[in-house]
């Protein structure tokens, strides 16, 4: 299941 | 955190250190670009937004100082130390911010994951980081004697981008399936954008020539 994008990323 | 990720994050902060050496050492800015550096600090700002409430790990955290720190350290080396910014060829770096920044904050409003402040701004630091660099690209093209350390920086830059994309194809395969659409495009798109430099400065190397863009 799609899940919304974590912004774990810099 | 896989290794492409480690390593785009590690060329990304070379290239930030190629830059500051540049900057403190031989205090000349000369072949860089005060509009690249300030939307990169505009970039930086309203990306890390949640740099203190939301905490993802130390190295996280840490990361986002430096990339915070650094990028308005070189913005005011620039604009204010007094030998640094006599190297600043304002002639030449003529493009205007708005251009870059208008279009990315409307495409922010009306495409993004959530109508929320955070999210808008979040995904508004996603488009401006993909054209940011364009005002560095032409400044570089009109630089006839492109120096070794302003090359570095910008390979490296181009070099951390397509790192990620990496990374982004590793998460794709070995984590749960987030939407992530908006990311992967601007981030293409920005890799993109060093398509031409990339060539250069092969030919460049290979060569074994001074790198030149064809104007």
């Amino acid at each position: 299941k799609k899940q919304p994008q974590p912004h774990d990323e810099l | 955190m896989n290794i492409f990720r480690l390593a785009g994050d590690m060329t990304h902060l070379f290239s930030v250190l190629v830059l500051l050496l540049k900057i403190h050492t031989i205090k000349s800015c000369a072949g860089i670009s005060l509009k690249t550096q300030e939307l990169y600090a505009l970039v930086f700002t309203t990306r890390y937004l949640d740099i203190f409430t939301d905490f993802i790990s130390l190295y996280n955290t840490v990361m986002k100082l430096i990339f915070l720190g650094s990028s308005f350290s070189i913005v005011w080396y620039i604009r204010r130390h007094k030998i640094v910014r006599r190297s600043y060829d304002k002639d030449q770096d003529t493009f205007r911010h708005y251009f870059l920044v208008i279009p990315c904050l409307v495409l922010a409003v009306f495409i993004n994951h959530k109508f929320t402040f955070k999210e808008v701004m979040w995904t508004f630091s996603l488009y401006l980081e993909a054209v940011a660099i364009l005002p560095q690209l032409v400044l570089l093209q009109r630089t006839r004697n492109i120096d070794n350390l302003t090359g570095q920086y910008v390979f490296l830059l181009g070099a951390y981008r397509a790192l990620y994309i990496l990374n982004w194809i590793y998460r794709h395969f070995t984590e749960p399936h987030y939407v992530h659409w908006i990311t992967w495009i601007a981030g293409v798109v920005q890799t993109l954008l060093y398509a031409d430099f990339f060539y250069y400065y092969f030919q460049s190397w290979k060569n074994n020539e001074k790198l030149q863009l064809p104007a």
